[in-house]
C-alpha cells in the first residue's frame, strides 16, 4: 500500500508538471489545444491528491493540504496569467504573474517531494 | 482532523538560538488549538528565506511569522502576503516599512548601545575593539552594530579597528576572530552580536591563549555561551527573550484570526549577564 | 558494462541552441566509444554551472566539456578539475585564463564585429540602435557587445541608445523589446546577441506593428529564427556552428585521454545570413 | 523488487548523512567516537551502493557509478580535514576543506535523488 501510494505520488508529479508544459506552451504558441491540456493535467493532479487524502496519516494530512492548497493557487495564477494573454496585452503586462505561476509550480515540487519522503519514514 | 497551521520561519534552521522562539511558540500554539510548522532556510540565504514566505503563501496557510534579512528584499512579499489576507508578524528582526501587523523582538539599535556600555565597562574608554556580526546585511545584525558604534563614539576613545561577519555560522565565527587577532593583536576587545558569533569568538581567543587578555562581549544565553562565561574565556552576554518572542507573536497571529485587532511593537527587553550574575 | 562519460554542461539546459551542440558531442562520442550526459542549469546561474562542473569532478567523470557564464568565477573550478586529472575543454564561451586543455568555439569579439559590420549595411551610418543580450554579465554575450560597439564606433555615427538583458529567455527577450521600443520609439534597429533574444525581439516587433521598420540583426540559425526571416520580421542573423563544437571538443577530450596532446584554441567561422542566401 | 531498491537508496541517504553528521560533530567537539562513527557510517553507505550495482539496469548503473565516485570524493575530503584539523592546525587552514566536503555531500544526495527517480521511471 505503501508503493501504491509513492506511485500515485509520482503521478502528481507528473500531471503538475505536465500542466505546466502545455500552460507555458499556451503562453509561448497561443495554441488552443495547450490550453485545454493544461486544464486537463491539472484537474488530474487535483483528483490524485483527493485520492491520497482518503487514506492518510497525520503527518501526509498536513502535507497533503499544503499541496492542494499550492495547486488551487497555482491555477489561479495561471488563470490570471491567461486572461491578461488573452486580453491582447503585451508581455510587460502578464510577465509578473507568469513568472509567479513559475514559481509556485516549483513550491508545488517541494511539498510532492516531502509527500514522497513521509512515505518512506514510515 | 488536523489543525490550522501557523508557519515560523527562522534566520537559519540549525541555529540553536532558535529553538527557544520555536518552544514559545508551540506552547503558544498548543493553548490556542493550532500548530505550529518550524521552519528555516538550510543557510542565510536572503532567497530562501523569501522562498519559504512564498511557499507558506501559496499554501494558504493560517498564519506566518517571519524573520526578517534584509527588509528591502521582504517589504514585497510580506505585503504580498498581507494583501492576499494571510496575517504575518515579524519576529526577532522588522520590516517596519512593511505591511507586517506586528513586530515582537528586541530593540537591536538600543541591544547594540548596551553592549557598547557593557564594552567600555569591561575595558575602560581607550583602546581598540573589534566587531564580528551574524551578516553584513542582516537587519537585526547592522542595526546592533549602529547602536554599538553610536555608544562608543559618543562615549569613549574606542577605535573599532575591524569588522567581520560569520553568517551565523561558528565555525565561520572562529575564521573571523582568527582573523582579527591575527591582524590586530592589539585589540581588547571583541563585540560579538549574534548567538553563535561569540561561541566562535571564545573557541578562537582560547585556541591562540588569549583569554583573559581578550575580552569577549556578546549575544545570548545558550548553554555553552554561559559554560563559556564560568569558564571566564566569554566576559558577558547581551540576554534576548526568545521564548517570549515565540510565545507572543503566535497570540498576535490568533488574536487576528478571531478578529481582535492586534498590531504594532511589542518589544522585548534584554539583559547584561556575566560571570557575577551568572 | 558502461562506458566512459564526458559531461557537456551548457548555458541554459533548455535553451534550443544547445541542441546542435549535444548533437555533435554525442556523434563524436559513438565514434570513439564514451557516452556524453547533456547537462545544464535550469536558469542562467552561474552558481547553478559552477555546482555542474564540481558535481562532475567529485564524480570523477572522464572527461568535462564546459560552457563559462562568468570566466572571473569559473577560473578556480575550471584549475581543480585540471589539476585533479580531469580534462576539461571550453565550448562557445571560453576562460582563457584558466587551465582548460582547449577552447572551442567562436571568436565572440569578431562576430560582434561582424554584427557591427552588418547592422551598418541595413540601416547606414546614422542613427539609433539597441542592443538585447542573454546576459549583462555573460563572457561570450559581453564580448559580441565588445566587439559590436567597438565596429559601429569606428565605422559610424550610430548611437546605442540602451541596452537590455533578456538572460536568455524567450518572454525575457520579448519584454526587454518591447521596453526598449517603447521608451525608444526612433530606434532603426536591435542587435541581439544569443539565440533567443531574435525571436523575442521579433515577437515585439511584430506585435507592436513594426515589422520592416525596425530592423533585427541576431544570432544563430534556430528554426524560427529563419522562418523569422522568410517572413521579413527578422532582417539577418550571425550563424555559428554548434554542432562542429561539441564534436571537437569531444574528439579533444578523447584525444587527452589517450596520451594525445591536443591543446590550445579551435575558432570556428560564423557566417550572416538573410533573405538573399536563406 | 523495485520496492527493496527504493529502500536500500533511502538507507544510501540516511547512512550519508549520519557520517556527514559525525564528521562535523569531530570537527565541532574532537570526540573520538565521532570520527569512529563518520567513517562506520560511511562504509555502511558504499555497501549499499555496492548492492544495488549488483543488480541495475544500465541507466542505474551510471548513476551509482558516479554516487558511488562522489561518496569516495566525500571520504577523501573529509579525511584530509581530518587529518588537517587533528594537527592542531587552526580553522583557517583547514575551513576551505571542510566547506569542499559539504559540497560534495550535496552532490550524493543529489545522485541519490537521480537514482530514486530512476526506479519509478522502470
Ligand atoms: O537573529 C538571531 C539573533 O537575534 C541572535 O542573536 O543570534 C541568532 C540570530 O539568528
Ligand atoms: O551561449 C549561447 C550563444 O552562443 C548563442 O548565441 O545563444 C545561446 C547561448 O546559450
Amino acid at each position: 500500500i505503501m508503493m501504491n501510494k509513492m506511485s500515485i505520488t509520482n503521478e502528481i508529479k507528473n500531471n503538475l508538471n505536465q500542466s505546466f508544459f502545455h500552460f507555458n506552451q499556451y503562453i509561448l504558441t497561443n495554441a488552443e489545444e495547450s490550453k485545454r491540456l493544461y486544464k486537463f493535467y491539472y484537474d488530474k493532479a487535483v483528483e490524485d491528491v483527493m485520492a491520497l487524502q482518503q487514506d492518510s496519516d497525520i503527518r501526509s494530512k498536513y502535507i497533503l493540504r499544503d499541496l492542494l492548497n499550492s495547486l488551487g493557487s497555482f491555477k489561479e495564477a495561471a488563470d490570471r496569467t491567461i486572461e491578461i494573454y488573452d486580453d491582447r496585452s503585451g508581455v510587460d503586462v502578464y510577465y509578473d504573474e507568469y513568472v509567479w505561476t513559475k514559481e509556485i509550480v516549483s513550491y508545488c515540487n517541494t511539498f510532492i517531494s516531502m509527500l514522497s519522503d513521509s512515505y518512506f519514514d514510515y | 482532523e488536523i489543525k490550522p497551521k501557523i508557519v515560523l520561519i527562522s534566520h537559519v534552521y540549525a541555529n540553536p538560538y532558535w529553538k527557544q522562539v520555536r518552544l514559545g511558540a508551540e506552547k503558544a500554539a498548543k493553548e490556542r488549538g493550532v500548530i505550529v510548522d518550524f521552519q528555516g532556510p538550510e543557510s542565510a540565504s536572503v532567497e530562501e528565506g523569501i522562498k519559504l514566505i512564498k511557499m507558506a503563501y501559496a499554501a494558504r496557510v493560517s498564519g506566518i511569522i517571519a524573520y526578517v534579512q534584509d527588509e528591502t528584499r521582504y517589504n514585497d512579499v510580506i505585503n504580498k502576503v498581507i494583501e492576499g489576507g494571510i496575517p504575518l508578524v515579524t519576529v526577532d528582526s522588522d520590516a517596519e516599512n512593511s505591511k507586517r501587523l506586528a513586530y515582537v523582538g528586541t530593540d537591536n539599535v538600543e541591544a547594540g548601545r548596551v553592549g557598547g556600555r557593557e564594552v567600555i565597562r569591561q575595558i575602560g574608554t581607550e583602546g581598540k575593539v573589534a566587531v564580528i556580526m551574524g551578516g553584513k546585511s542582516v537587519k537585526n545584525q547592522i542595526e546592533r552594530v549602529e547602536g554599538f558604534k553610536s555608544y562608543i563614539s559618543n562615549n569613549s576613545s574606542i577605535v573599532i579597528a575591524a569588522i567581520e561577519s560569520s553568517d551565523s555560522y561558528l565555525l565561520e565565527a572562529e575564521l573571523a576572530a582568527r582573523k582579527i587577532l591575527t591582524q590586530h593583536p592589539d585589540v581588547k576587545a571583541l563585540f560579538c552580536t549574534s548567538a553563535l558569533d561569540g561561541l566562535g569568538a571564545a573557541k578562537a581567543v582560547k585556541s591562540l591563549g588569549l583569554t583573559g587578555k581578550v575580552k569577549i562581549i556578546c549575544f545570548d544565553d545558550l548553554p555553552e555561551t554561559l559554560d563559556n562565561i564560568e569558564k571566564g574565556i566569554i566576559t558577558s552576554t547581551v540576554v534576548q527573550q526568545p521564548y517570549v518572542m515565540g510565545y507572543k507573536a503566535v497570540n498576535i497571529i490568533m488574536d487576528n484570526i478571531e478578529g481582535k485587532t492586534t498590531k504594532g511593537l511589542f518589544i522585548t527587553d534584554v539583559l547584561v549577564v556575566d560571570k557575577e550574575n551568572l
